[in-house]
């Protein structure tokens, strides 16, 4: 399987939604 | 890279691609600020802002990629095996006969080696504050506790007594969530004095934790409290957990902290990651009252082979804006999670071939160097002041784009040796 690591995520908000099914990246917010 | 568009490059001092050695943040534990969701402070296990990061051995002016890059990577990998032995259907034959024959299955879960950012969680009435590692990889919370029957890793902060809360209860045999253990951890419960439920889990690198299963009080801020929360307290706990009291399971299993609070959080849960060993992020949860102008959502797949972990449907890369000639097939046929304790990001091996590819060309003005464990794309930048990297794009499902930040495209052991912090499977089935 391929695997998005943490050194990827770095610099963005990574936002998970288990109700909605759906995962969020927003870039620019984790100032 | 000359060739690239100035959109289409970072520009990055090369000064930076080394670890800073002093906490550039706010080291303060809790944020609890009224009106706000609830949030947690990330650190890196062994960074300049944690609080373990002296106790470990280590001396404040080096990070643990620093000390042994090569160990490092090599753990990281650990945790890549131990998930596709997970995810394989064979080996969860495997590990059902394993169970049943009462042996623990040599890689049954997730290696811990690189799970590194904590975040301080308090257990009990009065709440504790301890450390424990966030992992959305797994989904068991457990922490040592005291007594500590067969043994307790040395670890920061005091280790939990059971007997100093007032809201503590071991659950028993034949309840609900004895049963859940087995799907959290991969190994059955078993039975033990009073009937008490005894869980079991051991991770990739061997690292493991048998303990009662237990109902207690978890406290995210002071205010923000779960009550009766289902984790495990663990009485015989060995393994590379560093000085971290236990974990915190943020995956999709019932017993994951996510489906135990969902009435309160509703499944949502956000994070920014320190970008260096010597910064904080934070952890928050709960819907946000006003999502970032700049999000963007993909779906989250649900795969039979591990419903646990969040899988997404990633279909392209992009390299210095080029979208590389892969066929979506070669991302479909294996799937793709997305983990917290994974460092370095894995690509079906046609994939990455592809990806390799087109960085070298770009950066093809810069001399090579020597592969460093896993990483094989690496290059000597002594003398460079500043360098010129593409940029490089993730592509999802709904047209939703995860550009790598600049300080997630390398990895550097020193400045003769920065490689591409991406690396690739044995296999497009794996």
């Amino acid at each position: 399987v391929g695997i998005i690591g943490n050194t990827q995520q770095q610099k963005l908000e990574v936002i998970y939604d288990v109700g909605q099914n759906k995962l969020g990246f927003a870039p620019g917010s984790c100032a | 890279a000359g060739e690239l568009n100035h959109d289409d490059v970072h520009v990055i001092k090369t000064s930076s691609l080394l670890p800073a050695t002093t906490c550039s943040s706010s080291t303060s534990t809790i944020k609890d600020l009224k009106n706000k969701q609830p949030s947690l402070n990330i650190v890196h296990r062994h960074g300049t802002c944690s609080s373990m990061f002296v106790h470990e051995g280590q001396k404040k002016t080096k990070s643990s990629t620093e000390l042994d890059p090569k160990e490092f990577l090599k753990h990281d990998q650990m945790r890549v095996e131990a998930l596709h032995f997970k995810l394989s259907k064979k080996s969860a034959n495997a590990q059902e006969q394993s169970t049943k024959a009462t042996a623990l299955p040599v890689q049954s879960g997730s290696s811990l080696g690189t799970a590194n950012y904590v975040v301080r969680v308090g257990f009990g009435t009065p709440a504790k504050y301890m450390s424990v590692i966030f992992d959305t990889g797994s989904d068991l919370t457990w922490i040592q506790c005291k007594p500590c029957v067969r043994f307790c890793y040395l670890q920061q902060d005091a280790i939990f007594n059971p007997s100093e809360s007032t809201s503590y209860s071991n659950i028993i045999c034949n309840t609900t969530e004895c049963s859940q253990a087995k799907s959290a951890t991969g190994i059955s419960p078993s039975c033990g004095n009073s009937s008490s439920c005894i869980y079991g889990i051991q991770y990739g690198d061997q690292s493991f934790s048998v303990g009662y299963l237990v109902r207690e009080t978890l406290s995210i801020t002071s205010t923000d409290v779960i009550n009766e929360f289902t984790f495990g307290c663990g009485q015989n706990n060995r393994g590379l957990f560093g000085l971290a009291a236990g974990l915190l399971g943020l995956g999709r299993d019932k017993l994951s902290f996510v489906s135990q609070t969902y009435k309160k959080y509703g499944g949502r849960f956000s994070y920014c990651l320190p970008s260096t060993s010597s910064s904080t992020g934070h952890l928050t949860f709960g819907a946000q009252k006003r999502l970032p102008s700049s999000v963007k959502f993909t779906p989250m797949v649900k795969d039979s082979r591990g419903p646990s972990f969040y899988f997404l449907n990633l279909i392209a890369i992009t390299v210095g804006g080029q979208k590389l000639a892969i066929s979506p097939s070669v991302f479909a046929s294996s799937g793709t999670i997305i983990d917290s304790g994974t460092v370095i990001s894995r690509l079906p091996r046609t994939a990455y071939t592809s990806l390799q590819s087109a960085f070298q060309k770009s950066m093809s003005s810069y001399p090579s160097a020597k592969p460093l464990s896993i990483l094989d794309t690496c290059f000597n930048l002594a003398g460079y002041k500043e360098v010129r990297i593409p940029k490089i794009s993730l592509l999802f499902k709904g047209g939703v784009a995860l550009d790598v930040d600049s300080s997630g495209l390398l990895f550097a052991t020193s400045i003769q040796q920065v490689c591409l912090a991406f690396a690739a499977n044995q296999d497009d089935k794996d």
